[in-house]
């Protein structure tokens, strides 16, 4: 299995909608 | 106008900075002007401040020799064995579901055969996000990793029955909190142990015991209990349940244990369902970054830039699945059959930390980023990277760009901090790794 990991997710917002079935990404979430 | 077009593709589909930026000589803490909190966050929210666990923005811990920081090998070589436990569990949950499914029963890889036994848990020991939280009544401060690759929150718990490792925080004494109990072994949440740490669950006087073993042979053992854990000065969750560790070995670094994510009926994510739905978000901040936050329920209005890719299908075990459709470098996207992603599924772990990638797609995006470096001298490789460059005589460099796109047309362009790892200027790598084997 492929693992995108923590250093590829810096600076993204990510955000979990695990009830709704579906992962968020926004770029410019902290520095 | 050839050369015009020329520093256009370069601007476009090429990172070009000066090479202090990629090593900033000091690791002071970037206190930013805004923080994810002080953006407002909606009503219902409760959001922690996350910093990286060897920055300069983490207070908690000591930093330096002090810390025994671990090097850059020592980390890669602890995510190499985080990623073996990661695939073991994954091949392990996906034979069950074929077994299940085709009634056939597939051989399972013995413990002792699969590179580490399938059980969960991840190695904790890379983990470097971390968050602070309060536990019990009266409050006590713990550092913890947050892991969205494990399920079981546990910190360590005097008397230390057998032994707990040195943390930078007091070690949480259930006796002086007046809203602890044990979990009794008839009660149904210590059967739900067994998906959540990979083992049955033990009693010990008709306590129940959990045991949960990573995957660099580290472990936690201890009783299975409840209490108050306070997320921010105003929000807790009264009657957590959590691994209180009588007995913790391993690479745990200084903080006090873990925060478990996943996706089981025990993860902290789970047990709050009622007050946050089941839905959190995260920025994971750079080593100077000071505004990473960790907010459970629907936090600051998201960044507008926000773009939603449905999770794959559940692939077993409690990681968080999503579909990779390609890969982009320096604005060319790679050609690379979207069987060998479909494949081998990709999960998203906030405590791996080098990504892997299935070894079609590693070589593909390998020889492009090589190609687009290829004015730069090549250094020795670094553990598990194997693309590595020799940048100490230049004064700006320029790298080539790379996105990734996800199902629903969501595209991630990775910011430099995303797409290079250095062990300073003469030896800067690309922060990616393939999978040794399509079948692992």
């Amino acid at each position: 299995v492929g693992i995108f990991g923590n250093i590829q997710q810096q600076t993204f917002e990510v955000v979990y909608d695990v009830a709704g079935g579906k992962l968020g990404i926004g770029a410019g979430g902290c520095s | 106008k050839e050369i015009a077009s020329e520093s256009l593709t370069e601007s476009t589909h090429f990172h070009t900075v000066p090479l202090t930026s990629l090593f900033p000589t000091t690791t002071h803490c970037h206190q930013p002007h805004t923080t994810h909190a002080s953006k407002g966050l909606r009503r219902g929210a409760s959001s922690l401040k996350v910093v990286h666990k060897h920055g300069g923005c983490s207070t908690t811990l000591p930093k330096g020799k002090a810390a025994n920081t671990p090097t850059l090998t020592d980390i890669l070589k602890q995510d190499e064995s985080r990623v073996n436990s990661i695939h073991a569990r994954v091949n392990s949950a996906r034979i069950d579901n074929l077994n299940a499914v085709s009634g056939v029963r597939k051989k399972k890889i013995p413990d002792s055969k699969a590179a580490v036994p399938a059980k969960s848990g991840t190695t904790l020991g890379t983990g470097n996000y971390i968050v602070t939280v309060g536990l019990g009544t009266p409050k006590n401060t713990l550092t913890l990793v947050f892991d969205t690759g494990s399920d079981l929150t546990w910190t360590q718990c005097r008397p230390c029955v057998k032994s707990c490792y040195s943390q930078q925080e007091s070690i949480f004494d259930p006796k002086l909190s007046t809203t602890y109990s044990n979990i009794t072994c008839s009660a149904a949440a210590c059967s739900g142990l067994t998906s959540a740490t990979g083992n049955n669950p033990g009693c010990s006087s008709s306590t129940c015991v959990y045991g949960i073993q990573y995957g660099d042979s580290s472990f936690s053992v201890g009783f299975f209990a409840k209490d108050r854990l306070s997320l921010t000065a105003t929000d807790a969750v009264d009657n957590f349940l959590f691994g209180c560790g009588q007995n913790n070995q391993g690479l745990f670094g200084n903080t006090a244990g873990l925060l478990g994510l996943g996706r089981d009926a025990l993860s902290l994510v789970s047990q709050t369902a009622a007050k946050y739905g089941k839905y959190f978000s995260y920025c994971l901040p750079t080593k100077r970054g000071a505004n990473g936050h960790l907010t459970f329920g629907k936090g600051a209005a998201a960044p507008g830039s926000l773009k939603f890719t449905p999770f794959a299908t559940d692939q077993g075990a409690s990681f968080y699945f999503i579909d990779v459709q390609a890969i982009a470098v320096g604005g060319k996207q790679l050609s690379i059959s979207p069987v060998v992603f479909k494949s081998s599924g990709t999960i998203i772990d906030s405590g791996t930390v080098i990504t892997r990638l299935p070894p079609a797609a590693y070589s593909a995006l390998r020889s492009a980023f090589r190609q687009g470096m290829s004015k730069y001298p090549q250094a020795p490789g670094l553990s598990i990277l194997d693309t590595c460059y020799d940048l100490s005589k230049y004064t700006t460099v320029s790298v080539p760009k790379i996105s990734f796109v996800l199902n629903g047309g969501v595209t991630m362009d990775l910011p430099l901090v995303g797409i290079l790892l250095g062990n300073g200027a003469s030896q800067v790598c690309l922060a990616f790794a393939g999978n040794g084997d399509a079948s692992d």
